[in-house]
């Protein structure tokens, strides 16, 4: 069907490799700790 | 079409970074008690925009405790902060600011602080001594012995006791109990202290001189007493009630 081969491209579509030396942007919070966590 | 919002702020943006700044030496020219707190990490951020270079802020940060007491003016970025030994203290706090222009100010601050816990200290550092109560008999010892060896010792202005900032005791392997607290010159000599503690008064604000003693006492295997005192000079701005506690 129509539906399913549109899923599944889109699966495929998502399957592209990131590009060598991506870096995932970190989450924005918390931020990064500058002495030691209690 | 409407524009797209602008992405949220990130904790470890530069804008974020830059309010935390200022946040924080908000939070530590408007103390008067303890010890200088650094940031440590900034937990959240959230912007309400306000219109055109006008924009609210609220932080959520969390600070470590330095070795700086409060009184003591030397930058902030040239304090230590304790180290996790030490039994370390945490301040939590939620700012609200305004940026306005490009300029910060502070609305609200609420902070509160907190010692990390004694199982945490000890399972990582057996040995290392744990804070101890600041109306602890032993700490209160200390002191009056710490202050009254000092003045004894000193021809200069009789310093009576401000604040005990932070004491830790240990038991194992040695038994010794340590003491940090803030003082202040009094218009006395110590001669004339002896003669007539009662008349003597913290030098007016403008004279006034602060300073901060360390003190520890080794009672096990063998028995040790050192104390030491540095002089800040006047702090201006700074004034602290005249019915101080003392320990002579």
């Amino acid at each position: 069907s129509v539906a399913k081969r549109a899923a599944a491209e889109v699966a495929q579509h998502d399957k592209v490799p990131r590009p060598v030396g991506f870096v995932p942007p970190p989450p924005p919070c918390p931020g990064k700790i500058r002495h030691f966590k209690i | 079409a409407p524009t797209a919002p602008p992405p949220p702020l990130g904790c470890d943006d530069p804008e974020s970074e830059a309010a935390a700044e200022f946040a924080v030496n908000y939070i530590n020219g408007h103390s008067h008690h303890g010890y200088k707190f650094a940031l440590n990490r900034i937990e959240q951020v959230r912007v309400l925009p306000q219109g055109p270079n006008n924009e609210i802020l609220f932080l959520e940060l969390d600070l470590l405790e330095t070795t700086c007491h409060i009184l003591n003016p030397i930058p902030l970025a040239n304090c230590s902060v304790r180290i996790f030994e030490e039994h370390a203290v945490e301040g939590d706090c939620d700012v609200k600011l305004q940026k306005l222009n490009g300029q910060f100010s502070v609305l609200a601050s609420k902070c509160h602080s907190h010692a990390d816990s004694a199982e945490d200290v000890r399972e990582r550092c057996p040995d290392c001594p744990l804070l101890a109560k600041l109306n602890d008999t032993d700490v209160l010892a200390t002191v009056s012995s710490a202050l009254n060896d000092y003045n004894s010792k000193t021809p200069d202005a009789y310093l009576r006791l401000l604040e005990i900032g932070r004491a830790v005791k240990q038991y194992h392997p040695v038994r010794m109990v340590s003491v940090e607290f803030a003082v202040a010159a009094t218009n006395c000599t110590s001669q004339q202290a002896k003669d007539n503690l009662g008349a003597c008064q913290l030098l007016p604000e403008d004279q006034s001189n602060f300073g901060f003693c360390t003190a520890t006492v080794v009672t096990e295997p063998s028995q040790d007493f050192t104390v030491k005192c540095q002089l800040y000079g006047h702090q201006p701005g700074v004034t602290y009630p005249h019915s101080g506690q003392d320990t002579s």
